[in-house]
């Protein structure tokens, strides 16, 4: 294990000696690698460890605890410090209130809207409306429709319509009507280099005026994180993240990178298929998971 | 101006950075690294140049060859008049069935004879999906709906074939997380029933990736293989700027080819796999 990995890596320092740039530097090897493996972004890495070792320089072996158990110490601590602060709960108060999806394909956008509008139904009482703006993917509308029928959530959509814009303020106008007071607008998957598609889900943010907009990243996402976080945040500066397929046994180090690239909160996790297996971000389960 | 022995250590470095930052993941890469180490004080280098085509050489060697050799296009091995079945398996949303649309559209030109087989009946519009594809492409599909037992949509599929002397069969797969034991069990099972049909099937187990999936792919690759026995790979939306760098270190070690790779969400987006180009794109 990583505590074993550190002890080794450490030059022979026993209880009551002092960490140096001298026995630390093998160990802080071990750090960046462990979080290279975690997938944590090279620079993110890279930075990582330099806060880790300005921590650890100085600190006192005590014969309670060895070097290797102190280094996972800081580094956890370090983890929880970055991807954690204050606990930024999701605006859906409005009349309505507007929730935005967004991200690349396939990362979990139409699963976690039915789960967002499950939570918002059944635990804070809602009256959810699922908007699906998704008019490209073979049969995505049809994807919201069953989840809303799963979920006894209205869908509103139009087939006809092909400009998702066009959709969302409809949706909008129809949720006012009809006594919905959260609306939660599915979009396409896109890639953030597709100029013409991430031009369109600007324009869908300028036309309804979110309360909150979330970008759903997949947690097994390698090194690109960085470069999709930066430039969907450029884009549409979102208001949080959300990490899917945390079921899985991915390190999710992209949970590190996106913290420190874009300084947004990860409000909620996805941990399954189905429509309740949505959970609240917690930074210190996601530091274990990192350090492995 | 002699060939150095040595490679300096900024140039390692930015290998490293550009290696890692591509998902090659820190094993391959200091198993690269080592590769040009060992060419260079065995070789010689002059600059660069020379360099630049060691590394590329030594990369593309860790690329598994495919059976056939270096794939032109989208052709299939003699399977003495049976047809030829293959199983898509993957992870959820890496793009299983948008490939199969892709896949069955590139057979069909070639005058293939093609059957899709929805065996994806969990996971909302599964089926939808997939006829709509079937209706682009214009090939037969068997489906039994959502809720129908998988296993038992991939024997309809492959019996349908048979009878019909198809040349190909593909069968979508609901997407699953390598972790959970009993979602790969019914992988097991979905392959040992098409077997009853026709012993050699699945002929190719066609595990898909994610282009933009870190290490966690090598676990997938593992554990899809324990499964099923993986013998091909694609690997999806390297359109976008993710480098799909995984598939180097999975090739080297399971030596299983990549075949396909996923450039887009329409029709055409499907190419036959190219280890010269990819390598050329690890560095563009
Ligand atoms: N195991 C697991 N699967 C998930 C989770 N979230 C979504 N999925 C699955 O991931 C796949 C993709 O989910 P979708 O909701 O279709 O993803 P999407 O972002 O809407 O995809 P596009 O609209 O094509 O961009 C489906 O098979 C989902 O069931 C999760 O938290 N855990
Ligand atoms: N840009 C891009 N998108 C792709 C590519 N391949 C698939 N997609 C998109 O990725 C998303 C998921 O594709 P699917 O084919 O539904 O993936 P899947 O693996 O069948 O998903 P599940 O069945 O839910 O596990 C869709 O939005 C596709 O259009 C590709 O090569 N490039
Ligand atoms: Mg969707
Ligand atoms: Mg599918």
């Amino acid at each position: 294990n990583l505590s074993e990995k550190f002890d080794r890596a450490f030059k022979v320092l026993k209880g009551r000696g002092q960490i140096t740039e001298i026995n630390v530097a093998e160990s802080l090897k071990e750090v960046r690698r462990a979080l290279l493996d975690a997938d944590v972004n090279y620079k993110t890495a890279k930075d990582f460890t330099q806060r880790v070792k300005e921590k650890a320089l100085g600190r006192d072996v005590l014969t309670s605890v060895s070097p290797g158990q102190l280094m996972v110490k800081i580094c956890h601590e370090e983890l929880i410090n970055l991807m954690g602060g204050e606990m930024v709960d999701l605006n859906y108060q409005g009349s309505p209130g507007i929730i935005l999806m967004s991200g690349l394909q396939g990362s979990g956008k139409t699963t976690f809207s039915g789960k967002l509008a499950n939570y918002l139904k059944n635990k804070k009482g809602k009256n959810p409306l699922l908007v699906a703006c998704d008019v490209y993917r073979p049969a995505a509308i049809d994807q919201l429709h069953v989840l809303g029928e799963q979920l006894g959530v209205e869908v509103y959509s139009n087939k006809e319509e092909k400009d998702p814009v066009k959709i969302a303020q409809a949706a909008i106008q129809h949720a006012k009507s009809n006594s919905h007071n959260v609306v939660i607008v599915d979009t396409a998957g896109r890639l953030a280099v597709d100029e013409e598609m991430m031009v369109e889900i600007e324009n869908v943010k300028k036309s309804i005026n979110p309360t909150e907009t979330l970008f759903v990243v997949d947690s097994m996402t390698g090194q690109d994180a960085v470069n999709t976080a930066k430039t969907f945040n450029d884009r549409i500066d979102f208001d949080g993240v959300i990490l899917t397929k945390l079921d899985g046994d991915t390190r999710g180090g992209a949970a590190l990178t996106i913290k420190t690239v874009v300084d947004k909160p990860i409000k909620f996790v996805g941990t399954g298929e189905k429509m309740d297996a949505l959970d609240v971000f917690y930074p210190e389960r996601m530091a274990d998971r990192i350090l492995g | 101006i002699v060939g150095k022995s040595k490679v300096d250590a900024e140039v390692l470095d930015e290998l490293e950075e550009v290696l890692i930052s591509s998902d090659v993941g820190v094993n391959t890469t200091i198993k690269i690294i080592e590769r040009i180490e060992e060419r260079v004080a065995r070789d010689k280098y002059l600059g660069t140049e020379e360099l630049d085509k060691i590394l590329r050489e030594e990369i593309a060697e860790l690329l598994e060859e495919n059976n056939s050799g270096e794939e032109v296009d989208f052709s299939i091995p003699d399977t003495k008049g049976e047809p030829y079945v293959i199983m898509v398996v993957g992870v959820n949303g890496v793009g299983k069935t948008t490939t199969i649309g892709k896949l069955a559209n590139q057979f069909k030109r070639s005058g293939k004879k093609v059957i899709l087989g929805a065996a994806d009946t969990f996971r909302a519009a599964a089926v939808d999906q997939l006829i709509i594809w079937s209706e682009r492409v214009d090939v037969p599909i068997v489906q039994q709906g959502m809720e129908a037992d998988p296993a038992s949509v991939a024997f309809d599929t492959v019996q349908s074939a048979k009878a019909q002397g198809a040349d190909i069969v593909i069968i979508d797969t609901a997407g699953r997380l390598h972790n959970k034991v009993n979602l790969m069990n019914e992988l097991s099972k979905i392959k040992r029933v098409m077997q009853k049909v026709i012993p050699d099937a699945p002929h190719e187990i066609l595990l898909v990736l994610d282009g933009s999936t870190g290490q966690n792919a090598f676990e997938q690759a593992k554990q899809f293989s324990i499964a099923t026995e993986i013998n091909a790979l694609a690997i999806t939306k390297l359109d976008g700027t993710a480098k799909g760098g995984v598939v180097i270190g999975i090739s080297d070690q399971m030596k299983i080819p990549v075949k396909y790779i996923g450039v887009g969400e329409g029709i055409e987006d499907l190419q036959v796999f190219n280890k010269h180009e990819f390598v050329d794109s690890l560095f563009s």
